[in-house]
């Protein structure tokens, strides 16, 4: 999961 | 109608001035585009219904394999009037000569042949942004295969609904099995641009770069 930080990190962001 | 009202606005390229190498301001160009797209694409994937209903885990996912083929069915869309030239962006067109001098002669030739097979069935709006959340859906999940099933059968339901109110038989399987050309088409962009940063030290965001990486 740390491979992909800004993908997970976008998605955890609410809109 | 929902996909229709979610879909975003086109960008537009901004013109990479760090080189006075134009192939290389080409790729450039392209790779900010498409880091930008990236980040659009994934806003426009919550909101499309049942998406945010996945796990994280798969909303990952299906991001990680399908974004570059949504963002191609934009740019064979965009594309559908044009001669010759790929429309990457309303201000980004690149002909024949400019992507084989930016290395990417195999992209320009695998996105020609989408578009010319969209351009043969005369697509409609509806029609590109249903194909486009269904690149997205078209994977297999990692976590929660009912979830996934619901959100791709409420795309497939969407389109055999309004291709219900077309006449032509058999529409809705020929969108559903341009699929794989799509998919074809999207991984030889992939790898030239993975190609392209490995060989020949391309500098690429990090976000794009992730997102390749996750298909390398």
């Amino acid at each position: 999961k740390e491979k992909h930080k800004i993908l997970h990190q976008l998605l955890q962001n609410s809109t | 109608s929902h996909l229709l009202l979610t879909e975003p606005a086109p960008l537009a390229a901004n013109q990479d001035n760090s080189t006075s190498d134009s192939s290389l301001r080409t790729l450039l160009t392209l790779c900010d585009l498409l880091n930008r797209e990236l980040l659009v694409l994934i806003g426009w994937a919550k909101q499309i219904p049942g998406f945010s209903e996945l796990s994280l885990v798969d909303q990952m996912s299906l991001l990680q394999s399908g974004w570059m083929e949504a963002l191609l069915v934009d740019v064979a869309w965009r594309s559908q009037a044009t001669g010759e030239e790929l429309m990457f962006a309303g201000n980004l067109p690149l002909d024949e000569a400019q992507c084989r001098a930016a290395g990417l002669a195999d992209v320009y030739e695998a996105v020609r042949h989408l578009t010319v097979r969209y351009r043969a069935m005369k697509l409609s709006p509806d029609e590109v942004v249903t194909l486009k959340a269904m690149a997205l859906a078209n994977s297999d999940p990692v976590d929660c295969l009912d979830s996934l099933q619901r959100f791709q059968d409420g795309l497939h339901e969407a389109l055999q609904e309004y291709e219900s109110t077309r006449r032509e038989q058999n529409r809705t399987g020929r969108l559903l099995m341009s699929l794989p050309l799509l998919r074809q088409t999207a991984d030889r962009a992939v790898q030239a641009l993975l190609r392209m940063h490995h060989q020949h030290g391309i500098p690429i965001h990090k976000l794009l770069l992730e997102m390749l990486n996750a298909k390398a």
